[in-house]
């Protein structure tokens, strides 16, 4: 349901 | 320290959250110092003012778009944030991350002249004229000169945003005991810094009382956003970014 939120906790912090 | 919350564990939340904020701000203090005097000019105004709106809803709703992927970024630095569980991350940040990104608006309002930094420069509410809904705009204006009036420091803004966004009051929440033991540390580490900072021992109640007012700014944001979305749908579906539409829609 929140695709994008979800993809951006995931992504490793830079 | 209150609750067996030792000055060395408070001491090492509040340098971990003021290093997320100083990370993940769009601006740093210099910068904005820099820009502060610099003014749309009058005709710049007059061009923000004939846009078309659903030109001007969609340049805001990118630029908001935009603070909020830094405010996620603020968010993952939180020691303790990656450790609730999804589901709590994901509630939390749909539900502060505006109130985050208004609290740092503050750090980009000059309260001299009632203007704020957008698109390069500063400018004042007219500049926001053509997206109907003064109301909202001006609410957030008179938001971000009550903070400005606080004096608050660039630690006292990174404690009060970590604790805005990791709060109890969002409903849905599955380890709400999780999500107030991190909580209560905030606050403890926010009442110590602002103790030595301020002479007013009000400052932090203060503080806490703008709380209502920015959860009042988002839902009139949902409002405002509903009603133009009736009129411009395509705009809405087609035009605003995705995460935008996600968070809000």
């Amino acid at each position: 349901k929140h695709k994008i939120l979800h993809q951006l906790l995931q992504n490793s912090t830079s | 320290g209150p609750n067996n919350v030792s000055m060395g564990e408070l001491d090492r939340i509040a340098q971990n959250i003021i290093k997320s904020h100083l990370e993940t701000c769009q601006y740093t203090t210099e910068e904005l110092q820099q820009l502060a005097w610099q003014t749309h000019s009058y005709e710049e105004v007059k061009m923000f003012q004939g846009k078309p709106r659903d030109v001007l809803w969609q340049q805001c709703a990118i630029q908001i778009t935009h603070a909020i992927q830094y405010v996620v970024e603020f968010a993952k630095r939180i020691s303790g944030f990656m450790e609730l569980c999804q589901n709590d991350q994901i509630l939390l940040l749909k539900s502060g991350c505006l109130e985050v990104v208004l609290v740092r608006m503050c750090r980009a309002f000059n309260p001299l002249n009632n203007t704020v930094l957008f698109e390069g420069k500063y400018g004042g509410m007219q500049m926001f004229k053509a997206l109907g809904c003064d109301d909202l705009v001006s609410a957030v204006f008179d938001f971000a000169k009550s903070l400005c009036a606080l004096q608050l420091t660039e630690e006292e803004i990174a404690l009060f945003s970590a604790a805005v966004l990791i709060s109890t009051d969002r409903p849905w929440l599955m380890e709400p005991r999780k999500v107030q033991k991190l909580q209560e540390k905030i606050y403890f580490a926010l009442q110590h810094i602002m103790q030595k900072n301020h002479m007013d021992e009000d400052a932090l109640a203060k503080l806490i009382s703008r709380i209502p007012t920015l959860s009042a700014l988002c839902t009139l944001h949902t409002e405002e956003l509903q009603a133009f979305q009736q009129l411009h749908p395509e705009t809405v579906n087609v035009l605003f970014p995705p995460l935008y539409k996600e968070l809000f829609n």
